[in-house]
């Protein structure tokens, strides 16, 4: 799964802050289908990570899809990542390719 | 490209 996508790839950000630290737009639904990463905040995981950008369109998290999905229920699925403890990472699949 | 000028602009969420 996702791997169809010709331009993406996988970034695995470790859980290196108390706060994942990106703003997301878009969701099934509005002018934006899939998430889009609009800001990453200095000091968060994904900062720390240095691979996520602003731009990136967020495709799959730990291999759930985010296509069809609205703008809230995407953000849970993120936050919930982010929160689990069974895992000290969070897997994103992206794609500069909008 | 009607069809997106259709759909509501999104809400931003910080994470």
């Amino acid at each position: 799964p996702g791997l169809l996508e010709p331009t993406s790839c996988l970034i695995r950000v470790a859980k290196s802050a108390p706060t994942l630290g990106i703003a997301i737009e878009g969701g099934a639904n509005t002018r934006q289908p899939l998430p889009r990463i609009v800001t990453i905040q200095r000091g968060g995981s994904a900062h720390n990570c240095g691979k996520l950008k602003v731009g990136h369109v967020i495709l799959e998290v730990n291999g759930t899809t985010l296509r069809g999905k609205e703008h809230r229920a995407a953000a849970r699925i993120i936050a919930e990542a982010f929160k689990a403890k069974e895992k000290d990472h969070v897997d994103f699949l992206v794609t500069e390719f909008n | 490209r009607e069809k997106r000028l259709t759909l509501p602009p999104s809400e931003i969420t910080l994470l």
